[in-house]
């Protein structure tokens, strides 16, 4: 059997908020490692990996490894009725077409619990390589939601320039052009921090949607992370995590926008 | 004008 007791039920919430927009199933993957989740949006541009450690739950048990395909709007009004800091149990039986979802109330005075059908989902895996990236950005996932919202305004592309300089972001269409360049501090306060490792400058340019939608990761983390190398995909990546918890992270690929 | 890629051409199906 599968049984996993998450003590801030609330994560699960930030993670459904941060995959809702681009999947609308997805095959939650249990194996004695954690939970995990690869899957594509519909157009085949962005992929999700997510991976929960089994060592971030408060209970963690996994008898055999299961897929679990769910249907995220169920998954969403289901989790809408829980409390963000209800402790959240997720059981499964094996071989089962139900998954349990336990709510209870920090004081213990108030449990619920639901069951949702399961999906036979055929999902396709794919392989990502290791690679080593020219470039590799952390900033304020704040910063990076704000500055995607607002150049979306602008083209249904965003251009990523990082260089020695630090970091530029574009975005053109009808009514202009809107340029916002950040550069590499060494604030004191190192939530507002912008580091650049750079191996070769490089320009990518995405299709602002996308980036739109990984934002919605920022309540997960303060931090993200960009990686870029000349014509492969975009990495952007928030670990999972609270101040006294590593839950594991959040990885968005999405294939760049090539000149014709 | 910029072309939209697929990740297939950028990773295998396992």
């Amino acid at each position: 059997m599968f049984e996993a007791r998450l003590a801030e039920g609330g994560i699960l919430k930030k993670v459904l908020d941060a995959i809702k927009e681009l999947l609308n199933e997805a095959s939650f993957d249990c194996s004695e490692a954690g939970l995990q989740l690869q899957a594509m949006d519909n157009s085949h541009v962005s992929l999700v990996s997510l991976n929960l450690r089994a060592e971030g739950f408060e209970n963690y048990r996994c008898d055999r490894n299961m897929s679990m395909g769910m249907n995220l709007a169920s998954l969403v009004k289901i989790m809408k009725c829980s409390a963000n800091d209800d402790v959240l149990t997720i059981k499964a039986q094996d071989n089962a077409d139900v998954v349990t979802f336990v709510f209870e109330s920090k004081n213990g005075d108030r449990v619920s619990d639901f069951d949702m059908k399961l999906m036979n989902l055929d999902q396709e895996h794919l392989g990502i390589p290791e690679t080593d990236y020219a470039c590799v950005i952390k900033m304020p996932s704040n910063e990076f939601a704000k500055i995607v919202r607002d150049l979306s305004q602008f083209g249904e592309s965003i251009a990523i320039a990082c260089s020695k300089q630090g970091v530029k972001f574009s975005s053109t269409g009808d009514i202009g052009t809107g340029n916002i360049k950040l550069a590499q501090n060494s604030s004191a306060d190192s939530d507002d921090k912008v580091v650049v490792d750079l191996q070769e400058p490089v320009t990518l340019t995405f299709a602002s949607r996308y980036l739109n939608s990984f934002a919605k990761a920022a309540g997960l983390s303060e931090k993200v992370t960009l990686s870029m190398s000349p014509d492969v995909p975009l990495v952007v990546e928030f670990k999972v995590a609270t101040s006294d918890n590593d839950y594991g992270y959040i990885r968005y690929y999405l294939a760049p926008k090539i000149e014709d | 004008k910029a072309k939209q890629s697929s990740l297939m051409s950028f990773f295998q199906k396992k």
